[in-house]
């Protein structure tokens, strides 16, 4: 599901 | 970013100025849990490592290292500058208790088993349980000043908006971030009796206690 880790929420 | 996103994030951070604000103006941190505190902090440390690594946006910038600046500063008011007020008796929780199964879960479920990746994994199961040396302290002294009921109810807030949020993202984006959802809902749940309190209670005008 998370293609590339980037967690953009805080 | 959706409107849930952005009022989660508003209510997150206002909650975290109504503590630092009524700790400044009294001079005294009795009824805050310090361990709380420290437990957020560390929350905050441990998610926000990515500012080293990749860079979002400058929003995503800027909340985190405000974030990370109100949770030291209220660290530091409490074990600092105004520890004499603090009310450490009553703050009891035993972290271990916590920080234990959380360091052993993020092990264990995570996305990647790298240490940026793990330390993120335990920020969020730990913010989901981080509350509850706060609400043991309330439950312990059996009241709670009436601001700090409104930190509590912000702070709640932002986690059951971010539940909106992930729901319009899995509608919109068809996203979903499965650790991050289960832990929310977890988290939500613990202020769920604090909820009906204060609207029982303090939003008729009367200070939280129990019988």
């Amino acid at each position: 599901e998370l293609d590339d880790l980037e967690k953009d929420e805080l | 970013m959706n409107v849930f996103r952005i009022l989660g994030d508003l209510s997150h951070l206002l909650a975290m100025i109504l503590l630092l604000g009524k700790i400044w103006r009294s001079k005294c941190c009795a009824g805050i849990s310090g361990k709380s505190q420290i437990l957020f902090a560390l929350v905050f440390t441990t998610r926000y490592l990515d500012l080293f690594t990749n860079f979002i946006s400058i929003y995503n910038t800027v909340m985190k290292v405000v974030f990370l600046l109100c949770a030291y500063v209220t660290v530091y008011m409490i074990y600092g500058k105004f520890r004499k007020t603090f009310d450490s008796e009553n703050d009891t929780f035993r972290l271990e208790f916590l920080l234990v199964p959380v360091i052993g879960l993020s092990f264990l479920e995570n996305y990647n088993f790298t240490p940026l990746e793990i330390l993120w994994t335990f920020s969020i199961y730990l913010e989901s349980v981080a509350i509850l040396p706060q609400l043991f302290m309330i439950s312990k002294t059996g009241e709670a000043e009436t601001i700090t009921t409104h930190y509590l109810f912000f702070l709640g807030l932002y986690r059951a908006l971010y539940l909106a949020n992930w729901i319009r993202r899995y509608q919109t984006e068809n996203f979903y971030d499965q650790i991050a959802v289960v832990s929310g809902v977890v988290q939500t749940i613990f202020y769920c009796d604090f909820f009906y309190l204060y609207v029982t209670k303090v939003l008729k005008g009367k200070k939280l206690s129990l019988p």
